[in-house]
């Protein structure tokens, strides 16, 4: 079919593929098509009907705006949370050096105190942030490790404690009442404490129902959504905006502390639909 | 679910003989849905539903008196064929030493099911030893020596001087020709598929290994990008098996069927915990049933 002119007969499969294979998923996927179904006048081309379906995915993602600017001007403390191997270890250090450079004094807690290697995992990518960690002894649970790190945040005067947590399932009820409890010894320091949810951008529609699962159990703000250095278009955050009207923060999009982005809509909207 | 909605869908159909068009359609529709909404790709899912198409059409499905069954019986057996009919586990055949390499895109799960991989093999009588290349992620040495530890399994040490991983496979390698173990585990750094320096590194670690088992360590969260994932690792390196990571959590799994469409090679172990002994062998009518949800 050309760009320009008359719509082809298949133009809403054309789109509902575009949008299926960036993992928006069937229903998003389907509830986008109609809205933009009911919006398109009689003469309308394809590429006009492209041009208002990015304009839609736009709408979606503003709607539940960012305030990626004024994020950390609160002293707080942030709770870094996802499926396990969603990359929040990187993103959080890559996080503490993006607070860092807004000349905040960054804290990180080591409260993965169940995998192997986690903390020197930490430790050696914080080392490369110049970013001080508190890490526990060995056995001492994630909550126990929380509560001295915030003795060392009010102690040190910090500005931003970021709390590394195990990666876990949504699905196993003992970790998620873990991190229910990481979340209330957080709130008793006095501080407002926020949760950033890390999603891996090659997920598929689960990454929709981790997103419910963990709202429900500690809330979130945003979302960070990793490896989009990939092929992957993580359009999942089109349904979660949808749903749960969680914004995206930033993007992961690579191995290295610099490799984070602000998340800008409408870039990622090109980027979805190309 | 969706033996309810093809219920739904085809009820003014049963027992009256009568085939209306828009009835086959709404159920095709359903069965669409679910596979999409089980993360298998889209072109995977079309070709899928020709099959079905096809195949109901001739054992008039759509004159029976219980259409929605024996549709859905005919969606569970085209499932089951191509996710493979019987459950296959690893493939370690003829005159050890035998090496097993794993592959995959960052945070699959290729540590932890190296070390899982470790206890299966022990479990059957093998004496195997784990290595890794991956020089590029922090702590992964300790990571995958923590977790051999626990075991009681050896791990080919880096020694003191940085080497490159191809150095580091050709080593562990040498060592195992001259050692008593009979099975090595290679663990490598995660890569995109997408990274084509790091893909041609894989091709080239291969060639000088000549693994008799090439695993890819894939999550089984992941949506459709499965499909360009595994085809892009199986033409690098010919993939002999998968491993499904993360069962354990409620994903349907659909990107099973897309990688096994894709590749041809068989799903041969899941992953299902973070424990040593939280891998299991692939079942496919356990899967068929899971991706239908
Ligand atoms: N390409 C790419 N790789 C990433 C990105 N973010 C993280 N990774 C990689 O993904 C892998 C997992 O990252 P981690 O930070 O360990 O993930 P995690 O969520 O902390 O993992 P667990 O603590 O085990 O649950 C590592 O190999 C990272 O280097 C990204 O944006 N792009
Ligand atoms: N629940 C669950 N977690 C798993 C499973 N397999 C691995 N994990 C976890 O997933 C995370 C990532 O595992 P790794 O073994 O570090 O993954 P990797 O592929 O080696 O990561 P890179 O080396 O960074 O590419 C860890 O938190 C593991 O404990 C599984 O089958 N189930
Ligand atoms: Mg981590
Ligand atoms: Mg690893």
């Amino acid at each position: 079919w050309t760009g320009k002119g008359q719509l082809p007969l298949d133009w809403k499969e054309k789109l509902e593929e575009a949008l299926l294979s960036a993992d928006v998923g069937y229903r998003a996927t389907h509830e986008i098509l109609a809205s933009l179904g009911r919006q398109l006048a009689q003469s309308a081309g394809f590429e006009e009907v492209q041009a208002m379906l990015m304009q839609q995915i736009v709408a979606i993602l503003k709607a539940s705006p960012a305030n990626t600017e004024g994020l950390w001007d609160e002293r707080q403390a942030c709770l870094i949370i996802g499926v396990n191997g969603s990359g929040k270890t990187t993103t959080l250090v890559k996080l503490a050096r993006h607070i860092q450079g807004k000349g905040k004094k960054v804290l990180l807690a080591a409260c993965d105190t169940f995998r192997a290697g986690a903390v020197s995992q930490l430790e050696i990518l914080a080392g490369r942030a110049a970013v001080p960690v508190v890490k526990g002894e060995p056995k001492q649970s994630p909550s126990a490790v929380l509560y001295d790190a915030i003795r060392v945040f009010e102690a040190q005067g910090m500005d931003t404690l970021l709390v590394d947590t195990a990666g876990r399932l949504h699905t196993k009820a003992p970790l998620i009442e873990e991190l229910k409890k990481m979340r209330r010894v957080a709130e008793s320091s006095g501080f407002p404490v926020r949760v950033l949810l890390v999603l891996d951008a090659t997920q598929g529609q689960n990454a929709l129902e981790q997103a419910r699962q963990f709202v429900q159990a500690v809330g979130a703000q945003g979302v960070i959504l990793t490896k989009m250095d990939g092929t992957a278009k993580g359009g999942i955050v089109l349904a979660i905006a949808m749903e749960l009207g969680l914004p995206v923060y930033f993007l992961g999009v690579g191995e290295d502390l610099e490799d984070l982005l602000l998340f800008d809509p409408s870039s990622y909207a090109e980027a979805l639909l190309s | 679910r969706l033996q309810e909605r093809l219920n739904e869908a085809l009820r003014t159909l049963k027992g009256t003989g009568v085939i209306k068009e828009g009835h086959i359609e709404a159920a095709f529709r359903e069965i669409r849905r679910a596979l999409l909404e089980a993360d298998v790709h889209f072109q995977v899912a079309r070709a899928f539903l020709e099959r079905v198409r096809e195949k109901a059409l001739g054992q008039r499905v759509f004159e029976s008196l219980t259409p929605d069954q024996h549709l859905l019986m005919i969606v569970h057996e085209e499932l089951k064929a191509l996710l493979g009919t019987e459950a296959q586990d690893l493939a370690l055949k003829g005159a050890p030493p035998h090496v097993i390499l794993l592959v995959g895109v960052q945070g699959s799960g290729k540590t932890t099911t190296a070390a899982k991989l470790a206890l299966h093999l022990k479990r059957k009588r093998l004496e195997p030893l784990l290595a890794t290349t991956d020089v590029k992620r922090p702590a992964a040495l300790e990571q995958l020596l923590t977790l051999a530890k626990a075991l009681n399994v050896h791990v080919y040490p880096w020694g003191k001087r940085p080497k490159s991983p191809l150095a580091l496979a050709e080593e562990a390698i040498d060592f195992l020709r001259t050692s008593r173990y009979d099975t090595l585990i290679l663990d490598t750094q995660g890569r995109l598929h997408a990274d084509e320096a790091l893909m041609k590194e894989l091709v080239q670690m291969k060639q000088r290994i000549q693994p008799k088992e090439v695993l890819l360590v894939a999550d089984a969260m992941t949506g459709q990008d499965a499909l360009k994932l595994a085809g892009t690792f199986h033409e690098a390196v010919g993939l002999t098996g998968i491993v499904l990571t993360k069962m354990d959590g409620d994903a349907r799994g659909g990107c099973a069927l897309s990688m096994r469409e894709i590749t041809g090679v068989p799903i041969k172990l899941i992953g299902t915990g973070e424990r040593p002994s939280d891998l299991e062998v692939f079942h496919p009518e356990r899967m068929a049933s899971r991706i239908l949800g």
